[in-house]
């Protein structure tokens, strides 16, 4: 039962998806579990939303996990906030303020084909498990697949390359199902975050193009808050910026796409570490990781309930 | 063992090429040899004073270290056995499954 799940431990897709249903099933009042397309593999596309229904139009946080399939500390993060987000609804004061006035749409595993196939077969597993029929490679990173500046500068016409755009934009069923969640409900998504991993950083638009967003001083100001609640928990350095300068240019990503469309607060986490274990991330760092991001996440939320 | 042990010997190199003279022998070095980057996520990123994490099978370590010699491109090795990193980081869930 959801009582002996082991948040500490990393979970393949089948348990993953059990604890959903006895997520949903233990916690009416605050949790429904619901699904947003299928992949193409022909896997439910589950998101679980979190809050009070205190009224119907809420602002929202959008936070999806497991984009890359490799990147295992992903899925761990989004199932450690739902533990920690409902688990601390009643003693602690801040986490039971964001449910009541937000709706949290966790969607712990993105890519269900691509980890599925990192668990079963190929642990360094990227991409989605799509088939182009004229060739013999599988998979679109579906970090690469959003509709704008698609197929640009970071991104590969190639199917082979791990960084293959795919045939056209939303070409990956996962892909198409959450921009079309996301625009359906555009008005009221104010965050969106996905949880990447590995090199600590807190990147943010944009990615395609060495440009200075909008918004720049209250979503810079809002990463500098959450790197710092980040670094309270155990002194660990999260680096910060737009993602073209602090990582690399990058098109046809989520955080530019969820940013172009209309969402104000577009964020990509990086998780630890920096190289040391990389994608193999010992069990026994989920926890540290977890604690130090929950901190950040929650800044972040906390933020949308002020004017900036 | 898991995944039918096929990462044994498999190696995680990272290269700090410090010049785009390094840059581009490191961009060669890949050409020849089918390698998993870990980041950046292609080679066309790999770029001078930043991290390139590369996976190498078993049978090529020696091929790349040989070459980054010959280049004089320094080197270190992150992970010296994937495999034994892997059965590390779930390694007790098997084996405990196993019991």
């Amino acid at each position: 039962s959801e009582l002996q799940y082991d948040y500490e431990v990393y979970h393949p897709l089948e348990e993953i998806q059990s604890w959903m249903f006895e997520i949903n099933r233990t916690h009416p009042h605050l949790v429904d579990l619901f699904s947003i397309g299928q992949s193409y593999e022909g896997r439910p596309l589950y998101v679980l939303q979190l809050g009070k229904r205190t009224r119907p139009f809420k602002k929202a946080v959008w936070i999806d996990c497991g984009v890359h399939a490799r990147e295992w500390i992903g899925p761990a993060f989004c199932q450690w906030f739902v533990k920690e987000a409902l688990n601390s609804y009643q003693h602690d004061s801040s986490m039971r303020r964001l449910m009541n006035q937000l709706n949290f749409y966790i969607m712990p595993v993105f890519n269900v084909d691509g980890y599925h196939y990192s668990w079963k077969t190929d642990r360094f597993w990227r991409k989605t498990r799509s088939k182009i029929p004229k060739y013999h490679c599988r998979g679109v990173d579906a970090n690469r697949n959003w509709k704008v500046k698609w197929c640009d500068e970071g991104a590969s016409l190639h199917p082979c390359d791990d960084t293959y755009c795919g045939p056209f934009p939303e070409s990956e069923p996962e892909v198409k199902a959450v921009a079309k969640f996301l625009r359906k409900h555009r008005k009221r998504v104010k965050a969106y975050i996905s949880i990447h991993a590995y090199a600590q950083m807190l990147l943010y638009p944009y990615s395609y193009k060495y440009a200075t967003i909008p918004n720049f001083n209250c979503v810079e100001s809002a990463a500098q808050n959450a790197v710092s609640a980040l670094y309270s928990a155990y002194g660990v350095r999260y680096r910060y910026g737009p993602a073209s300068t602090t990582l690399y240019v990058s098109s046809g990503s989520s955080i530019d796409w969820a940013y172009k469309n209309g969402i104000p607060y577009a964020f990509a986490f990086e998780l630890r570490d920096t190289g040391y274990y990389g994608f193999l991330l010992p069990e026994a760092l989920i926890n540290p990781t977890c604690t130090e991001t929950m901190r950040a996440i929650k800044t972040i939320a906390s933020g949308l309930l002020k004017k900036c | 063992y898991l995944y039918n042990n096929r990462y044994v010997g498999d190696q995680v190199f990272r290269i700090i090429p410090s010049s785009n003279t390094e840059v581009q022998a490191v961009k060669q070095l890949l050409q020849n040899l089918t390698v998993d980057l870990w980041q950046p996520n292609s080679a066309s990123l790999i770029r001078d004073n930043s991290p390139a994490d590369i996976h190498v099978g078993r049978n090529k370590t020696q091929w790349l270290r040989r070459h980054l010699h010959q280049a004089h491109i320094h080197y270190e090795v992150l992970i010296s056995n994937l495999q034994t990193e892997i059965e590390k980081q779930t390694g007790y869930r098997s084996s405990r499954k196993r019991r």
